[in-house]
């Protein structure tokens, strides 16, 4: 059985560019996987973007000294297919009976699909945005599961002028994504425009019922002698009968050391 | 008497919203930003069991009880802030990345964000042309006490201004905009260190985004009252 909670994918992934890799989503996680970082793949870094992968690997100067930046060849030359990459790990997860998995990215840019042992999932565009995708009946049974990216860049990374300036063209205005990518008085254009997988990517098991995006409020009276604690949550049942809980909040302040104050 | 059940019925395959009934509090202990006092944060954790199965899921979250109220000051033009009741000279810096490849870690949010703690800030503004910043971004703002100005992303520069003007609507697709923003609201809402949404920088927002954005960001009537309402209430739904 499976420990409720959540768990981060942050290790052991790999990367390739798309354009070197000829097999499908559904070949790298079902027959053909990539074994380690021979042929174009190479050890990645995930939460990170391309870039940060590259540069981990020594395929790109650090754009961050001297004129480096200049070697590095910008999206707007060599087309959004350079910067288009595979992202590969494996991970364990053994559900018992009516335990659920979510398969959780936190922020993804610009837009991705998603293989899990041979199912594909999209991950539709916008870089803030969060994604769960329920994947309880695509597991592999005997724990080994294999998860393949492939993340696109923004629709629109612009073209930055010779003359430089604000935002370079303001192509990237057209998308919901951070705008400083191609460059400001105070930053060099990002060559991919960050793309990736640039937050936190976790898995969470749950039992039939989950948690969502509790909210807390609260509020004051008598100058803050009188407070009240508002707790709304959204609660998702995903079994097929009636669930009957027990729902339960508890507030704690951390004293000196480990005791605590209920 | 911070110990609560609540006996719930969830039809299948259902996704429901429940509200616990309020928890009443005698004089918490506040969270103060940087220089008015302690950051005192509780530590509030949500678990459900299921009746045939066991603990279900649990979540939990600090949570400081602050009140923060801004309002433009019609004499100067600025905006003024209150904390708790308290007016609050704000010193504060401009945030734009920890890192231009997105190497966003705790270590790094935690060192930069003490470092404004240490200069004596006591907010952060997270400017329009970069990030939404992380949960990991907020709880040290959280811990160290700097209030979070944290603008969406609109800039004067890319959208609507310029010769040609460039973007003048803004995105190309606004519910996208909005689907991004009130996930990011529902991501970072209840962190006692942010304290003021902003539509973006240097530019007010296409009309119907920052129309959306001021509906569902406003104050909800449940918690307006004649005692100076809850804290900041982000309320989306």
């Amino acid at each position: 059985m499976a420990e409720i909670g959540k768990i981060k994918l942050d290790t052991g992934w790999l990367a390739a560019r798309s354009t070197e890799v000829d097999l499908t989503g559904v070949q790298l996680t079902t027959t053909q996987p990539p074994s380690g970082t021979d042929g174009p793949w190479m050890e990645a870094v995930v939460p990170g973007t391309v870039l940060a992968t590259l540069l981990k690997n020594k395929l790109v100067p650090d754009p961050f000294y001297g004129l480096e930046n200049e070697s590095i060849i910008d999206i707007a030359d060599s087309g959004r297919e350079y910067y288009t990459f595979w992202f590969f790990t494996t991970f364990q997860c053994k559900l018992s009976g009516n335990q659920h998995v979510d398969l959780n990215f936190r922020g993804v840019n610009y837009s991705a699909e998603v293989y899990l042992n041979g199912h594909k999932k999209d991950l539709p565009k916008g870089m803030f945005r969060r994604h769960s995708l329920d994947v309880t009946d695509i597991l592999h049974p005997d724990g080994e599961n294999l998860l393949a990216v492939l993340v696109h860049p923004p629709d629109h990374p612009g073209r930055i002028p010779p003359e430089g300036g604000q935002g370079g063209d303001h192509e990237i205005g057209k998308d919901v994504a951070t705008q400083y990518v191609e460059g400001w008085d105070w930053i060099i254009p990002i060559r991919d425009r960050n793309t990736g997988i640039w937050d936190e990517v976790s898995i969470s098991v749950t039992g039939p019922v989950k948690i969502v995006d509790p909210h807390l409020v609260s509020s004051f009276f008598d100058n803050y002698k009188r407070v009240y604690l508002h707790t709304t949550t959204e609660l998702v049942n995903r079994s097929a009968w009636v669930a009957e809980c027990s729902l339960n909040i508890q507030v704690t302040t951390e004293l000196k050391g480990s005791i605590c104050l209920v | 008497e911070h110990l609560q059940t609540q006996h719930v019925s969830i039809p299948p395959g259902a996704s429901v919203q429940y509200t616990f009934p309020e928890l009443f509090f005698y004089k918490p202990n506040l969270w103060w930003p940087n220089g008015m006092g302690k950051q005192s944060l509780y530590n509030v954790e949500i678990s459900i069991d299921v009746k045939g199965f066991g603990e279900s899921d649990l979540c939990s979250h600090h949570f400081g009880f602050r009140k923060i109220e801004s309002h433009v000051d019609s004499a100067t033009g600025g905006r003024l802030f209150k904390v708790n009741g308290q007016p609050i000279f704000i010193r504060g810096g401009n945030w734009i990345v920890s890192d231009g490849l997105l190497r966003l870690s705790k270590k790094r949010y935690k060192t930069d964000i003490k470092f404004h703690a240490d200069m004596n800030f006591n907010m952060i503004r997270c400017w329009g042309g970069g990030l939404a910043e992380r949960p990991e971004f907020y709880h040290y703002c959280d811990i160290y006490g700097l209030l979070v100005w944290q603008e969406f992303w609109i800039t004067g520069d890319v959208d609507g201004r310029g010769v040609p003007v460039s973007n003048p609507d803004g995105p190309l697709d606004h519910e996208l905009f909005m689907l991004c923003a009130r996930d990011t609201v529902k991501l970072l809402r209840n962190h006692p260190s942010l304290a003021l949404w902003v539509g973006g920088n240097e530019q007010v927002p296409p009309k119907d985004i920052n129309e959306a954005l001021k509906n569902d960001l406003k104050l909800h009537p449940y918690f307006e009252n004649s005692n100076g309402s809850s804290n900041l209430n982000n309320d989306i739904s």
